[in-house]
């Protein structure tokens, strides 16, 4: 028996809102230690890790490890049919071929579960080296989700340069230049507005501006985004899920041909 | 010119 209960629907959606552009599919391996989901998009650039703790649930109980593979299109579907301030309980039977979303009203008023098939998804786990990266900026999500909306409009690539002075995003094309520098901030009211760089030595990468503006629609699950790099490996965009988990995403850099 | 990398050619399967 899998149970899992979530006191509000919102961070699901935003979840699946964080995903499903990316992910056609997905595979939620669920355990005691909570749920996890791993897997590259289509054309294998990039790779989704989500991890939602056990003890960041209002309630969980996973008997048995069940791997339940799902459609997210159907999921999102699904998802849309609860109000932000329903409480959502997924359960499943082991072995089950399906999984049920129950989603109860705030008063108990109004209760609605939804079946939905599971999927045999051949899935690959990859193993995700341990790096110690030579850049890690924190930044506002909301100011990197503009950035990159910005600058998708000059080039399909990006290209993130980060020193101990700052951290530079540029972008080039048939119209002109972008370059967006954005220095450490000595001090912030909030500390979601801090924009903060740990520098072991500097990094140049160039990125396909598609992908970040893929992984900016997890913004809304966190103020702060963490950006990891170092040369010649894929950087990783990490947002934090309050008191529940995080979503990373990787991706390839491009290189020079 | 730039390519882009696949993410399995930095990450293998476990």
């Amino acid at each position: 028996m899998f149970e899992a209960r979530l006191i509000s629907a919102t961070i699901l959606k935003k979840i699946l809102d964080a995903i499903k552009d990316l992910l056609n599919e997905g595979t939620f391996d669920c355990s005691d230690s909570g749920i996890q989901l791993q897997a590259m998009d289509n054309s294998h650039v990039s790779l989704v890790s989500l991890t939602l703790r056990s003890d960041g649930f209002d309630k969980f109980r996973c008997d048995r490890n069940i791997s339940m593979g799902m459609n997210l299109g159907s999921m999102a579907k699904i998802l849309k049919c609860a109000n932000n301030d329903d409480t959502v309980t997924i359960k499943a039977q082991d072995n089950a071929d399906t999984v049920t979303f129950m989603f109860e009203s705030p008063n108990h008023e109004k209760v609605s579960d939804y079946e939905m098939k599971l999927m045999n998804l051949d899935q690959e786990h990859l193993g995700i080296p341990e790096t110690d990266y030579s850049c890690v900026v924190r930044m506002p999500s909301m100011e990197f989700a503009r950035i990159c909306r910005d600058l998708a409009q000059f080039s399909e690539s990006m290209l993130i340069c980060c020193t101990k002075e700052g951290v530079k995003f540029s972008a080039s094309g048939d119209v002109g230049s972008a370059n967006v520098k954005l220095a450490q901030t000595s001090s912030v009211d909030k500390e979601e507005e801090a924009v903060s760089i740990e520098m072991q030595e500097p990094v140049t990468l160039t990125f396909a501006c598609r992908y970040l503006n893929a992984f900016t629609k997890a913004s809304p699950l966190s103020g702060q985004v963490q950006l990891s790099m170092s040369a010649d490996v894929p950087l990783v965009v990490e947002y934090r899920i309050q008191d529940l988990g995080h979503i990373r995403y990787y991706l390839a850099p491009k290189i020079e041909d | 010119k730039m390519s882009q990398r696949n993410i399995t050619s930095f990450f293998k399967p476990k």
